[in-house]
């Protein structure tokens, strides 16, 4: 169990440094076992160093870029092990424009291997989608879903 | 792989019959707050066999039902049967295609449906055993959801990730 | 203790369903005191009814619904008992369009009586600014501050 | 009453002394992600008395000193000042207009000063009583925190109601 584990975090702690690079645009970040007095009962910490900052603990990070490290965390378990499909639900919501088109620019990239159901309110993430559904209450307490174009997704959206 | 068809009716605020035909690359799925987008990955989730009705914001396995407005009355049973491409047998059973569907009626009982054969909540969960689908914090990730990650404990990070390893 | 507080209850009762009838443009609010053997230790409960909806358990309502009950309590305690400032911090994240219109509408209105300092990425919120300040990082790592006019508020606040 | 002015050095990321202008009505601070704009909220917070340090997102009294980036070093102290307008005399003194400053130095040791005098913590938090001034879920409404008035407990959600009663 440990030995094959600790070879999964190797290889997830390589694929998350290079994620959180390439998303944040420099900086670091890793995965490390946390010392645990019993190996069979020891998590996994994380640290990050934006760039330009110094390595801090994670709870002096911003609203974005706790935001913005957990995307890559998710993002690099993606790379490793694809999956089919991949659902999230409004993750983007704290994001500045130019955070949101990092993030736009690498879900591009694991959409060609992965296919993804986004919901969202920005018209940045809206604008990269190849399928959009709008979902809508004509009647209130009663939902009613239709295909529709990104034009009227910007109304829609709101 | 990739999810092909989503159809349900009766499942949280869609009274009437719904159909979303999904294809492989970015669906994107927009609307004003409380339209009902949220209640689309509760019922992806549902259909996939998740167990725990706290994960579907409810409190009993029937808050799932609809449960009328102002103007029309409860629904008696909710349904949801999802379709997902199999030709590139990720799966590796006969299928090209395999539909999966759910059903509960207000007295509690549900049932399970793999291309129309009655089947049990465990032989969904061994069917996509593996294929990372369903899984939260990996392949799904909810409404608030993202810092699930951050706040976690060392070790619940850990079982987090024993699901993609 | 009871006595004034049942008092003071029955007063922000009142005001927090008239702020949320007014946000929402319909539905129904209210605070109540818990059942509890021990009247010392009874807390509030809060029951909303969306507007054509049935009345439900707080856990059913939607990211945006929450966000925007929440709003109207906070705000119907400041309409009952004014404070000489307010300080929110991106508190207009999950609305839409339209509920992020009726939050501003709302705001603007108690800012005749009470001061806010209002942290927010959001367009609409920013254009009900009387005065408005950009944080920047032009060396990374540390902060520097400026007053700016509405025009290039928008291209900051990304 | 009002707050008008806000003076800060070495506090967080603010290595270099800023100002702010604050005007009645709504003053609206934006930024990108990351640039210091909680931060303000945290230096209003901690001049206005907050005695813990994990409210503002810190573990040590310390931690809000600027810690240095790659190119600057660690400064050694951090100070804020807020001066609010009492024209209006809601706190009844002779005072038009009253500055609140803290100051903390790395070994720990922090200070206040009310209108230049040094002065206790107690005296900070009598002089605001009963404004509602700093009181969490009510006059500061941190990122992150807006919902815990739904998430808390009934007794807790009493709790926060009792400062503005
Ligand atoms: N069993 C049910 N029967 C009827 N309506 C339900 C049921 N369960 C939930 N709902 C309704 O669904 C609505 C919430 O929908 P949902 O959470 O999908 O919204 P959303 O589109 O995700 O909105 P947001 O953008 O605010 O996150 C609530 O208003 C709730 O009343
Ligand atoms: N003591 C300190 N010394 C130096 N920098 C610090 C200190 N404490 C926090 N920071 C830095 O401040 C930054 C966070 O700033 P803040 O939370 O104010 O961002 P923000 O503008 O609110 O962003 P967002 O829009 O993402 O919420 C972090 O990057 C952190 O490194
Ligand atoms: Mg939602
Ligand atoms: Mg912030």
């Amino acid at each position: 169990m440990n030995q094959r584990f600790q070879e999964f975090l190797r290889l997830a702690n390589g694929s998350f440094n290079k994620t959180f690079n390439t998303i944040f645009e420099g900086g670091e970040a890793e995965l490390l076992m946390e010392n645990h007095e019993n190996p069979l009962q020891a998590g996994v910490d994380i640290m990050v160093k934006m760039p330009g900052k110094r390595r801090q603990s994670l709870n002096l990070l911003s609203g974005g870029e706790r935001a913005l490290t957990c995307i890559a965390f998710i993002f690099s378990l993606l790379a490793l092990k694809p999956t089919p499909f991949c659902l999230i639900d409004e993750i983007d919501a704290a994001l500045d424009e130019a955070n949101l088109g990092r993030f736009t620019g690498f879900l591009r990239k694991l959409a060609e291997t992965i296919q993804f159901v986004v919901i969202t309110h920005r018209q940045g993430t809206i604008e990269i989608g190849d399928n959009i559904y709008g979902v809508t209450m004509p009647e209130q307490g009663m939902s009613e879903v239709f295909s529709i174009t990104p034009r009227e997704a910007e109304e829609l959206a709101g | 792989m990739y999810l092909k068809h989503l159809e349900m009716k009766g499942f949280k605020s869609f009274a009437k019959g719904i159909e979303i035909d999904f294809r492989p690359g970015i669906n994107v799925i927009v609307g004003p707050n409380g339209c009902g987008k949220s209640n689309i990955a509760d019922a992806i989730r549902w259909v996939l066999g998740e167990a725990n009705v706290r994960n579907l914001r409810g409190q009993r396995g029937e808050d799932v039902i609809f449960t009328g407005t102002d103007k029309k009355k409860p629904l008696g049973m909710a349904w949801v049967s999802m379709t997902v491409d199999n030709q590139d047998r990720v799966i590796s059973n006969d299928y090209s295609e395999i539909s999966v569907a759910r059903r509960i009626y207000r007295n509690g009982e549900s049932e399970f449906l793999l291309n129309m054969n009655q089947v049990r909540l465990k032989d969904i969960h061994s069917l996509f055993a593996g294929t990372g689908l369903g899984k939260r914090g990996y392949s799904i990730i909810g409404q608030g959801e993202l810092e699930q990650v951050l706040d976690a404990k060392p070790f619940e990070r850990r079982l987090l990730m024993e699901e993609a390893a």
